[in-house]
């Protein structure tokens, strides 16, 4: 700093104007990092399209106005998503699916939940939202598999299984909250959904990542509370 | 609370607006454009103590109990935040899931002397 010129709250020499904004920015970005409990910042290798982001997200607000004016729902609705929080920091998920394995009758959907929430939130609620592609007239029974797989990744074992009928194209949803939050208990990442159809259906979803109803889990989950630990 | 202008010395609010696409963070987080990562600067001589408090009463308060207390040898007080609001952030976490959360008490709308 300029010869005399001292920072009047402590009496130590004035940083340079370029000195303090490098050591302001250094700071900013320290304090959100840890906030969000990152150990460094993301490197993003397939944002998603603004498509797909907007319409998950109309998706979900329909579902929430849905919810919280259907009646006899006390105020509020019975969605998490509207209920208030008890001042712990909340944080709401959208995961987009990576397509799996898939064969003639069947169709696997991968999605991830990253280490740094899974081990610092428990989660409060959790929709799967599909977007079925109906063949034809009738009902089509669909089977819907929660599969999760071990630390290792390799051994898969079943959550639960769900018979849906499929009569029109549209939205579906499916209440995955049990299944998510037990992923997170474990520590494990990786939620698989399997999708299995009668012989001549083909795939019931509808094709193409880039398509903007692409299937996507919508979690809302809230830091724990901090670990008391009683002094006997 | 006041805002820091020129060469105030005295407590006072510094705005500090950190734009993420500056510092090449504009990929990753969604919204907002930046972080008003504002701070408390200043002095806190002895008739400041107090100000501006939640309330005014809190200030005579404070100014009483020196002046009973003798204290004219009391140092300095300190120049703090006395109101603050969260930052909301959507944002991409590293397996490209998009959250969004509401930090609490990320930004500083007012500063006043303890």
């Amino acid at each position: 700093a300029p010869e005399g010129v001292w920072c009047p709250a402590c009496g130590l020499a004035a940083l340079t104007p370029t000195t303090q904004r490098d050591v302001l920015i250094a700071l900013a970005k320290q304090s959100i990092l840890s906030k969000l409990r990152l150990p460094d910042r993301p490197n993003i290798t397939q944002p998603t399209s603004k498509g797909v982001l907007l319409t998950a997200l109309r998706r979900m607000h329909a579902r929430r106005v849905d919810t919280a004016f259907s009646p006899g729902m006390p105020r509020g609705g019975s969605d998490p998503h509207l209920r208030l929080g008890l001042g712990l920091q909340e944080y709401e998920i959208l995961s987009f699916a990576e397509s799996g394995s898939s064969t003639s009758r069947s169709a696997r959907l991968h999605f991830h939940f990253a280490q740094e929430l899974a081990g610092s939130t428990e989660i409060l609620h959790a929709t799967l939202y599909l977007f079925w592609a109906v063949p034809g007239p009738g009902t089509h029974p669909v089977t819907v598999r929660l599969l999760q797989s071990d630390l290792t990744g390799l051994n898969m074992t079943m959550a639960s299984e769900t018979q849906m009928e499929v009569q029109r194209a549209g939205w579906a949803t499916l209440d995955v909250s049990r299944a998510v939050q037990s992923l997170f208990v474990r520590g494990s990442q990786r939620l698989t959904v399997e999708l299995e159809v009668a012989e001549d259906w083909g795939s019931p979803l509808l094709a193409g990542h880039s398509d903007s109803h692409w299937p996507f889990v919508a979690a809302q989950a809230r830091a724990r509370t901090p670990h008391r630990v009683q002094r006997r | 609370g006041i805002d820091c202008s020129g060469d105030s010395q005295m407590c006072c609010r510094q705005e500090f607006f950190v734009d993420f696409k500056e510092i090449g963070w504009e990929d990753w987080i969604i919204q907002p454009e930046g972080y008003h990562m504002n701070y408390c600067a200043g002095l806190c001589p002895l008739h400041m103590a107090g100000i501006p408090g939640l309330a005014a009463s809190f200030h005579t308060a404070v100014a009483n109990l020196i002046k009973a207390n003798n204290a004219d040898a009391a140092v300095d007080s300190c120049c703090v935040p006395t109101q603050r609001r969260p930052l909301s952030l959507l944002y991409y976490d590293r397996d490209s899931n998009i959250v969004k959360t509401d930090i609490p008490d990320m930004i500083v709308d007012a500063c006043g002397c303890t």
